[in-house]
């Protein structure tokens, strides 16, 4: 009994039943489970834990894992849902709904908004946009004077800080970004609306014996 | 593009870090 299974399984902490997770979410039981094959390939490329650390999660966006990027680090912790530094597949899952094509407008507005809230205060605020900025401007290598900074700080807070309080909160981001829709343009990736394609591998791997449309 | 006629939000969003497609690429 049991004799012929003798490869040792990886343990994925946190790892909640495919159709729990599909029933909760955007996707599909099968999509659940070709998510589950990048997962173990991005959570397996420095430690295989069945987790992922920031260092593959900057690797697996940058390719790179000297790389350190503060908005790779922002994604991250807001990915980490239950603030352990990992991110484990219902973290994983959970927070790629948002960037499906069919999530809810409202849940990428909240996300973004949460996103440039580098200091978790509430509102996003002018010396953080500023520290954004020029972590962008030093990742682009493009050389900008202070004063241009502060000029390009002046029309955006002009144009998004309605009451003109020096920070922006969410009800304003809201009006923001509906005027501005390219900014949430980051928070929709096509890929996942076809990524039983892209891991075709999860049909082998597959527990699930018969999928309900 | 000259960026001083863009906002922030827009500059900061062509941040790599930002760009999560990265991750389904093999």
């Amino acid at each position: 009994m049991g004799c012929f299974n003798s490869k040792p399984t990886r343990q994925y902490p946190g790892k909640e039943d495919p159709v729990i997770l599909a029933s909760q979410t955007a996707f599909t039981v099968s999509e659940v489970e070709a998510l589950f094959e990048l997962f173990k390939s991005i959570s397996s490329s420095v430690v295989d834990d069945g987790l992922i650390s920031k260092e593959e999660f900057q690797l697996a966006i940058f390719k790179n894992k000297k790389k350190e990027n503060i908005f790779a680090n922002r994604i991250f912790d807001l990915f980490d849902v239950k603030r352990k530094g990992v991110i484990d597949f219902d973290d994983f899952v959970r927070s790629l709904n948002v960037f499906h094509p069919n999530a809810a407008l409202e849940d990428k507005i909240e996300f973004s908004f949460r996103l440039y809230d580098l200091h978790n205060t509430g509102f996003i605020e002018r010396p953080e946009v500023k520290q954004m900025l020029i972590a962008l401007l030093f990742e682009s290598e493009m050389k900008l004077a202070d004063d241009v900074i502060e000029t390009i700080l002046d029309k955006t807070f002009l144009d998004a800080d309605l009451n003109q309080d020096g920070k922006i909160d969410i009800v304003e981001w809201r009006k923001f970004v509906s005027e501005n829709p390219s900014l949430l343009k980051i928070m929709t990736l096509p890929y996942l609306r076809d990524i039983t394609t892209s891991f075709p591998s999860f049909v082998f791997n597959s527990n699930v014996d018969e999928i309900v449309a | 593009v000259a960026p001083v006629t863009m906002n922030a939000f827009e500059l900061i969003s062509k941040s790599q870090g930002l760009n999560l497609s990265s991750l389904f690429e093999k």
